[in-house]
């Protein structure tokens, strides 16, 4: 199994 | 001011049971539209999105929307305090520095109030945007639960894959692989939640961490049913309706190929 993204590299933070 | 009476006060318990292994802290939104709650786990892997709507209390009043930033832990530790079948109270300043909770048990003979401490929180919020989903299944929670359960057990990653025949979940670990393919039901005997729905626009297939999908199940008692929503390479949804109410929803992130 590949490494674990995070949200913020998807959601942009308001 | 915010006050909000709901009946049925064993639902906050299980709201708080199906977020409380994620997050630590959180702010509550009070609003006029309802109570909401947005907060990511401490490693921003996972997100997770609440929402009781006003019209689920038997009474709501929330003047301006106030922020109510709370302990989570210490959250579970009092709403315990209240029997299940009590009626709860929510009621809090428009900057409060506490929020009181008021338990009534259902024949009236037993009044509780019960007065915590509010905290800062600075915390992200995420602006998750309203994405059209191309594959949507809808399945029985308690199977989702069991599924991934099983799947933990085996490995620490399952790669869920979606096409018109069906979702195929697969993981592997040292012992070896496993695969769960659940198929949309073609008879149309099971009730509404135990059938096993699938819509897709195109197949998906994406790999994502057990132990977040094992959190998250920790909602089933507030649904029959789960809906998981994908788009390729975007978190995924997680999404428990509860009924005349609103929802929790979580967002996993997916992890990269190597």
């Amino acid at each position: 199994s590949g490494g674990q993204s995070n949200l913020g590299q998807f959601f942009a933070t308001r | 001011m915010f006050e909000a009476r709901l009946l049925q006060g064993g639902l906050l318990k299980k709201v708080l049971d199906s977020i409380k292994d994620i997050i630590t802290e959180g702010n509550f939104d009070c609003s006029p539209n309802g109570l909401s709650l947005q907060a990511m786990d401490s490693s921003h892997v996972s997100l997770i999105d609440i929402l009781l709507e006003s019209e689920g209390f038997e009474h709501y009043r929330c003047d301006r929307n106030i922020p109510m930033g709370l302990n989570i832990t210490n959250l579970v530790k009092m709403i315990k305090c209240a029997g299940s079948e009590d009626i709860v109270t929510i009621k809090c300043e428009d900057k409060p520095d506490n929020v009181t909770f008021l338990f009534e048990s259902k024949d009236n003979d037993k009044i509780s109030d019960f007065e915590m401490k509010t905290m800062t929180i600075d915390d992200e919020h995420l602006l998750v945007p309203d994405q059209t989903y191309t594959a949507v299944v809808k399945m029985p929670s308690a199977e989702f639960q069991r599924l991934c359960r099983d799947m933990a057990a085996i490995g620490d990653t399952v790669n869920i894959s979606v096409t018109k025949e069906g979702v195929r979940f697969s993981t592997t670990g040292d012992m070896g692989t496993a695969n769960i393919t659940v198929r949309p039901n073609p008879s149309g005997d099971q009730k509404e939640e135990e059938r096993t729905e699938v819509q897709i626009t195109e197949p998906v297939s994406a790999g994502f961490a057990l132990r977040y999908l094992n959190s998250f199940t920790k909602a089933t008692p507030l649904s029959p049913t789960v809906t998981l929503g994908m788009v390729p390479n975007l978190p995924i949804v997680v999404e428990y309706k509860i009924a005349d109410m609103g929802h929790v929803r979580y967002y996993l992130a997916p992890k990269i190929e190597d």
